[in-house]
């Protein structure tokens, strides 16, 4: 459903710094891939360019046979909004947003009612243990809470893919083990396909595949 | 050389959330703390009230015998910045200076001269292993290096106490590993106080003494 062709993507400090270099990936429709690899080995520049947020020196990427490189930041920005969910790695809520608002938000472009809307983000932030933070704005919020926010919002639009940059990252392990436990049971039973960037490794066991990066490049697919 | 005195902090969302309940604890000089405890426990608050960043709704905390509700808001920033040392859960880099810039900052209020304070900056960022990242802002840095920067920072001016919020949840184990020892090893051979919240295991293994909290009050010192 995902694939990466020949990515590359450089910043240039004087010297040309290869945050992603040459990578060719292909996730499966309803595969669970995790992405692990050293701090600075390019894994979240890598993730930027699977959901379109920022584009490549050279090299492409295509989801569900619509290639990126054809879209205009417009096209880009559409096909964000309708097929893909993301946890960012510094979550980016909308701070003026409560907590029920900012995951209601990638629902408000969909034909659903107002009412449908507002309840399955309510049934979502419970999901992740929010119930009783549904009114808080993100800085009235702890540091988990509000990555379980942004995981909540990656979720809301059953997107075709969830791109999740350190999801857990802020997480105690028992909250860590229910968030894992929750991709799990939504990649089993509804199919949801994830690709995560990770250094928890109750979410890499729940993989079906784990790519490892070093350098910009792609190590291994274990 | 911390004491925390029957500490209250209550935010009021229609009704009282205790995000700290009557919490009371003593750091002795040369100890490394950790505090755990499940999301939204409290810890971030409990740190933000340790460092004078945020007011009790009552009791206090004293630093060096120094009480910081005698302090005037300025009196508690020149606290802040001589004898105490940060890492945020959201790291809170200067966003327009560089990294060099970054760590230089807490040392640039000393009698230092300047190519001291850069020569210590640079040995700082090359100890976290970000020297060919000096001249990197923060936006252009992954989030594990920001996270670095934000340690050598903390540790840049010898602060009495080192407050730090999941220092290394956004690394990967290897760094997790290597941030642990520097810490375990400044604390053992420069007597450097740490109180660190985290759910890093690396982390936790190196303290003297690991606090418990649940529901805004420590559940128990073991
Ligand atoms: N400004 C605020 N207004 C209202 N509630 C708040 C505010 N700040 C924090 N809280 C609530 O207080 C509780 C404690 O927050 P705190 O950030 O200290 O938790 P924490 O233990 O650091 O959690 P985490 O491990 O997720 O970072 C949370 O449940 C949070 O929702
Ligand atoms: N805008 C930029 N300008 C210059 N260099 C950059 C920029 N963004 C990222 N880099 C560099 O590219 C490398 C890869 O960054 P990236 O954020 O993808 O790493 P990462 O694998 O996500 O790391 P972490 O696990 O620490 O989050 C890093 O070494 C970083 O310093
Ligand atoms: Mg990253
Ligand atoms: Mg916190």
């Amino acid at each position: 459903i995902l694939r990466a062709v020949n990515l590359n993507k450089a910043f240039f400090m004087g010297e040309a710094i290869y945050a992603v270099n040459n990578v060719s990936l292909t996730v499966g429709k309803g595969e669970f891939v995790a992405i692990v690899g050293p701090s600075g080995s390019g894994k979240s520049t890598l993730l930027s360019l699977l959901g379109g947020l920022d584009r490549p020196i050279s090299g492409d990427v295509i989801l569900d046979g619509q290639r990126y490189s054809k879209l205009s930041e417009n096209g880009l920005a559409l096909l964000r909004r309708r097929h893909l969910g993301f946890v960012f790695q510094f979550f980016n809520l909308i701070p003026h947003l409560s907590a029920l608002e900012n995951v209601a938000l990638p629902m408000r472009f969909n034909r659903l009612a107002r009412t449908a809307v507002t309840a399955r983000a309510q049934e979502l932030l419970e999901t992740v243990g929010l119930g009783s933070r549904l009114r808080h704005l993100p800085l009235q919020l702890s540091g988990g809470e509000q990555q379980r926010v942004a995981i909540a919002r990656a979720l809301a639009n059953n997107p075709a893919v969830v791109l999740a940059d350190e999801p857990t990252g802020n997480l105690d392990s028992k909250t860590r083990e229910e968030m894992a436990s929750l991709f799990e049971k939504l990649n089993r039973e509804q199919g949801q396909t994830f690709v995560v960037v990770t250094h928890d490794e109750g979410l890499t066991g729940c993989a079906h595949r784990v790519i490892h990066m070093r350098d910009g490049q792609i190590e291994k697919i274990a």
